[in-house]
């Protein structure tokens, strides 16, 4: 269902940040409203890798996907415990 | 824990004890369900001032604030952004918001790993003893990422992110998901920024044993440490009508059945309400008019142990015979039933089911008899433990270790009864769990030791550490054994061994690793450039340098190689595999070392050069290893050979597995 909406994880290339943001959340949250007025990060990420967590549509992931400085925009998954 | 240190050598006062310095400059971060931070295995008496490296926090929340971390639990985080895009806001009145630990699961690890000592500690009486992480001194960071729906990748991330950057040595993570690629598994991902970090990742196997290429976690820059038992044991016997008398162990702690008097003991299956699975003891699946007043006999399978006990207490049953099925073999989890209950092996299942049938009327009892120790065989390779091979890269042999997972005491929450279950109203300052979930933190703690006496060490010299040094035989000098089959485990079921960490200390040769060598393998694996970026987090190509020639020739200290009737896309006939391998030398300066080898009468094995010598510390030395099939493939498309490699200077040991597939 294109429309039902699930949390992705994006990597991102720092290295296409355009200048006139002053930091990577800022770009980061400027790309997610490009893509839906209602939804917003849920993380930021800038250890374990470049990028942040988002809850989007299908659709809205693959056009986020296409974007510039978008690695790969992977879908959440559950793990369990031992 | 109240056994494990004595189990792995750890109560003495010399080696890795003395040499750690107590590893209370060492952080461990276990990301997990979260801390009972009143339990006294958080105690910080006598503890040191926080490191200065440290930059972590106590985070707010449901019952919980900064003032209830100390010396000892010096960081508690919450991640729950992912769970609650999901499943909507956490309920309050139902879980806490906070890291405060509403299951258990997060305080027994946590403690497991670096708990501070707490005299007189028990379940009821069963396992006391003083309970003590593996590493006490060691400093205890949380982040709690597990929450009653699961614990979801985007705040498993979250919680890595932070450890990372708070600061932690070593992750304990005691939780995994399916195998996908390393690029898609947000472990893996997290893992490999923490290694670069110098930041040692303990991860367990997974409880999907004991069918092959059941593991999790398998990424080769995380340690994946598999399950055995102890000699340790909670005996109960089954007395049958007959005057047979067979073993079996619990943690039942209730009034127990009538003395000297046998009670009507029914097989579940003959005891339906008309559901075809009534011998499993599933919920609405017993007639309670056949099963009142009785000892049910129960199938192992599908539904938890302590639930299907609550089935036979709720249909009016006055105690349960737990009987494995052929997946559990002779393996014997105790649990702490809400009812006079006793679990048994297969082979007693299947003796009580034919005297069941041959009956008229069965009767039996349960009689408990407490905590023994000095069992043997163990360790033995615990049933649920997941096996090899890696299905994502078979090249690389894992689990890595086994450690103590099997009915491991540890602190729990104070909000959960011991079963688990929302009907257990009882609390228990310690429970007595099971999984690799216990057997991860035990593999974390002591690296937090090695951590403490060899900083400089990197995550893939304290791992070849833990693996080379690993034992092979039982305490009766026999060949670890695999509880499900009763037949000697192999390297998809042990790894390396069972880890030894005073041996660990001074392993002689380490094979040790970093981010290029791991890129490497990445490359091997013929990933994209993009999908090494994922991992690596840098513009990488795979230029001929950089490449591995195949996985399996990561500097990994075990090997493992597979054979096939196809020539590779090197075009080189697929019956001759080549590894190389370097050692750096952690021991003495000048040294001397010999191989041997111990090959399957399948392959040809052959070292070359057959000695190493080195002059100083810190000096490599590399050699090569040929694999040469014998024969072409068997048979059977699951077979599997197994061997080793060992490097001996008189001192020390330095062996690796080898496992060979066709």
């Amino acid at each position: 269902d294109g429309e039902a909406a699930q949390t992705y994880i994006v990597h991102m290339s720092k290295s296409f940040m355009p200048s006139s943001f002053e930091s990577p959340d800022r770009w980061y949250s400027s790309l997610v409203e490009s893509q839906s007025q209602s939804q917003s990060v849920l993380y930021n990420y800038a250890q374990v890798l470049h990028g942040f967590a988002v809850k989007l549509t299908l659709a809205q992931a693959k056009a986020l996907e296409k974007t510039e400085g978008v690695l790969a925009v992977h879908p959440e998954t559950v793990y369990e415990l031992h | 824990t109240t056994h494990t240190p004595e189990f792995l050598g750890l109560d003495g006062s010399n080696g890795l004890w003395s040499e750690s310095d107590g590893a209370d400059d060492v952080v461990v971060g276990v990301l997990d369900t979260g801390v009972w931070p009143e339990s006294r295995s958080f105690g910080d008496e006598g503890m040191k001032p926080v490191p200065s490296h440290w930059k972590g926090e106590c985070e707010s929340g449901t019952r919980f604030n900064a003032s209830h971390c100390n010396k000892k639990l010096i960081g508690a985080r919450f991640f729950c952004s992912g769970y609650e895009a999901a499943y909507g806001r956490v309920n309050e009145s139902k879980e806490f918001r906070s890291p405060r630990d509403q299951d258990g699961h997060g305080t027994h690890t946590a403690s497991t790993a670096a708990g501070s000592f707490v005299a007189d500690a028990s379940l009821q009486g069963y396992a006391r003893g003083t309970a003590r992480g593996m590493a006490p001194f060691a400093r205890v960071a949380v982040y709690k990422v597990c929450w009653q729906g699961g614990c979801f990748s985007s705040d498993i991330l979250a919680g890595m992110d932070h450890a990372v950057a708070d600061g932690v040595n070593v992750l304990s993570m005691s939780l995994g998901g399916g195998v996908v690629p390393y690029y898609r598994d947000g472990i893996a991902v997290g893992a490999f920024t923490a290694m670069r970090k110098g930041i040692f990742v303990s991860c367990s196997a997974g409880n999907a044993g004991p069918d092959p290429m059941s593991l999790a976690n398998v990424a080769p820059w995380i340690t994946t440490v598999g399950a055995g038992t102890l000699d340790r044991d909670f005996p109960a016997s089954i007395v049958l009508g007959n005057r047979v008398r067979y073993g079996g162990v619990s943690l039942y702690s209730g009034s127990g059945l009538p003395r000297g008097k046998l009670l009507p003991l029914i097989y579940a299956a003959d005891a339906s309400n008309g559901n075809k699975s009534s011998n499993l003891c599933l919920a609405n699946t017993l007639d309670e008019r056949l099963v009142k007043g009785k000892i049910v006999l129960c199938d192992r399978g599908i539904s938890a142990r302590v639930d299907k006990g609550n089935v036979v207490k709720s249909a009016g049953g006055a105690g349960m015979i737990l009987a494995n099925m052929a997946a559990n073999g002779e393996e014997l989890v105790a649990d702490s039933h809400l009812l006079p209950a006793a679990a048994v092996g297969r082979r007693v299942g299947d003796a009580i089911r034919r005297y069941v049938k041959a009956s008229r009327k069965a009767r039996a009892t349960i009689e408990f008899e407490g905590t023994v120790l000095g069992v043997k065989p163990s360790p033995v390779v615990a049933a649920f433990s997941s096996r090899g091979p890696s299905s994502m890269t078979p090249q690389i042999l894992k689990p890595d270790v086994i450690g103590p997972g099997v009915n491991i005491l540890a602190a729990w929450t104070g909000v959960a009864g011991p079963s688990e279950m929302k009907a257990d109203t009882r609390r228990v300052d310690f429970n007595i769990i099971s999984g690799t979930s216990m057997s991860c933190p035990h593999v974390s703690g002591v690296a937090a030791l090695l951590k403490g006496a060899q900083p400089g060490w990197s995550p893939a010299a304290i791992r070849s550490a833990l693996m080379t040094t690993a034992y092979t035989v039982d305490n009766t000098g026999a060949p670890l054994r695999d509880v499900a089959t009763g037949n000697d485990s192999t390297p998809f079921d042990h790894g390396a061994g069972h880890v030894d960490p005073q041996r660990a200390l001074t392993p002689g040769l380490v094979y040790d690793m970093g981010v290029q060598d791991y890129v490497g393998f990445l490359c091997a694996l013929s990933y994209t450039p993009q999908q090494i970026r994922l991992l690596v987090k840098s513009n990488l190509t795979c230029t001929k340098k950089a490449r591995l020639r195949s996985p399996g020739n990561l500097n990994y200290p075990s090997f493992s190689v597979v054979f096939s009737s196809h020539h590779d896309h090197f075009n080189r006939s697929a019956t001759v595999v080549k590894y190389t391998r370097t050692v750096t030398n952690v021991g003495q300066g000048a040294s001397k070392y010999r191989v041997a080898v111990s090959a399957p009468p399948t392959v040809k094995i052959t070292v070359k050069p057959t000695t190493l010598s080195f002059q100083s510390v810190n000096q490599k030395r590399s050699y090569t290893v040929t694999f040469i099939a014998k024969r072409a493939a068997p048979r059977l498309t699951a077979a599997a050979s197994f061997g080793s490699i060992t490097w001996t200077d008189g001192l020390h040991k330095v062996r690796s597995p080898v496992a060979i597939m066709w």
